[in-house]
């Protein structure tokens, strides 16, 4: 389960407040996964108490809501990424960057199928740069797309491009995620799927032994 | 000992990696905007252990709420109780969050848990039942420790503070598994006024959020 609490002293009227959440919560906390298991209790909860004294937000597309949205948006999204850095069993956060979609929507979904991939995480926590488990997940997100467009990066070790996977150093791409995981840091997915102009993110971790015993252990 | 000091004896604060922008990192987390309140307490709800299982985070007004939940048919009883609550009202007052029982598929005597438990709160505080939101985490099928919970809210209430160290035990206090709390805070200028966001969170298992 996650739950969030945001508190802030902007103020902003009611139907504003709660769409700008809900946006912020799609490009933060609904873009993370640890486990594949949406659980019963997920739940943010946002307060505005209006006491800085600012003008009143009334509209998201004024410079102040945008601007209001964006810090919003950095908030949630540090705190969805430290849940993410902090699954259980994880050894390092994985952050999977996907460009060249028709729309932001679609790149998040793509983004968050490679995040949520078993094969992949699992393939990170074996510092295995197996590019091939990445364009699978990237394949059934159910997003079509050119499969001759697809590139793929580890960091910036290029593996794949327009559709050919590339000679590349075995070893040095093995050695970004051993890294990654002794200082329990963050591996970088970079993914194209085209030349369209949306581009999304999404948040995980590998999947180590620990996972299973964690949750083997701890019952309902 | 500070009570941060206490509270990192249990677990230690998340590195939190803010993306770039017109915005400056600030100590407090929920308490680091103007008029919010936070506090963190060990209630006795927990399985196993001492580390704080009870926060509350408040307002000094009514403060415009908002929220996302998740689509888990099966919700838990906290969650029907808060999109409930903000159906009927676009403010809120205070938020009481349990760790140790989740309080889902508990059924009905889950839901009148919850009830039960808003209007404690939200007599000991003054405000209208419908003011106090409920965040409930922990082992599913399993009723809170109701008893228990009743008894630290007036010594809960009384810890209140709008110091980092209050919002810094509200944080360990919402942690099951976590092996670190969540917890940050941004300031920045909107149109001409300084504002602050703040926030927590947690989670390390059981994570494929899908709120609406």
């Amino acid at each position: 389960t996650m739950l969030g609490v945001i508190t802030t002293d902007a103020s902003v009227t009611s139907d504003v407040w709660r769409k700008m959440v809900q946006v912020a919560v799609n490009r933060s906390f609904n873009q993370i996964t640890v486990d594949g298991d949406t659980s019963t209790n997920d739940c943010v909860l946002a307060l505005a108490s209006g006491l800085s004294g600012s003008n009143k937000i009334s509209s998201l597309n004024s410079s102040e809501g945008e601007h209001l949205q964006a810090c919003l948006d950095a908030v949630m999204r540090g705190l969805a990424k430290s849940i993410a850095w902090d699954g259980e069993g994880a050894t390092c956060l994985i952050e999977v960057r996907v460009t060249g979609a028709s729309s932001e929507a679609e790149a998040a979904k793509v983004a968050r199928s490679v995040a949520s991939s078993s094969l992949t995480k699992a393939a990170v926590y074996g510092r295995d740069p197996n590019w091939g488990r990445i364009a699978c997940a990237a394949g059934y997100a159910g997003i079509p797309f050119n499969p001759n467009k697809l590139k793929i990066s580890l960091g910036d070790i290029l593996l794949m491009e327009g559709g050919q996977p590339l000679p590349f150093d075995r070893a040095a791409a093995s050695d970004y995620l051993k890294k990654a995981g002794e200082i329990h840091g963050t591996v970088v997915i970079q993914i194209s799927i085209g030349d369209g102009p949306g581009s999304g993110l999404a948040w995980g971790c590998d999947l180590s032994y620990d996972y299973v015993k964690i949750n083997a252990e701890y019952t309902t | 000992a500070s009570p941060i000091v206490e509270m990192s004896n249990y677990i230690p604060a998340a590195p939190i990696l803010l993306p770039e922008g017109p915005w400056q990192q600030v100590p407090g987390g929920v308490t680091a905007a103007n008029g919010f309140k936070a506090a963190g307490m060990y209630g006795g709800l927990r399985a196993v252990g001492e580390k704080p299982d009870l926060a509350l985070v408040t307002c000094d007004v009514d403060a415009m709420s908002a929220g996302a939940f998740t689509t888990n048919v099966v919700a838990a009883a906290p969650v029907l109780y808060c999109k409930e609550a903000l159906d009927n009202s676009t403010t809120a007052r205070a938020i009481l969050i349990n760790a140790g029982q989740a309080n889902a598929a508990t059924g009905d005597a889950g839901y009148q848990d919850v009830i039960e438990c808003s209007h404690a709160l939200s007599e000991l505080l003054q405000f209208n039942p419908e003011q106090v939101l409920i965040e409930s985490t922990g082992v599913i099928g399993k009723r809170i420790k109701k008893e228990a919970l009743l008894k630290s809210l007036p010594n809960l209430v009384n810890l209140l503070s709008s110091t980092v160290e209050g919002a810094y035990s509200a944080a360990v206090a919402i942690t099951t598994t976590d092996l670190v709390s969540k917890s940050v805070a941004i300031e920045s200028e909107v149109g001409g006024t300084r504002i602050r966001i703040g926030g927590m969170a947690k989670g390390s298992g059981m994570i494929h959020p899908n709120m609406a």
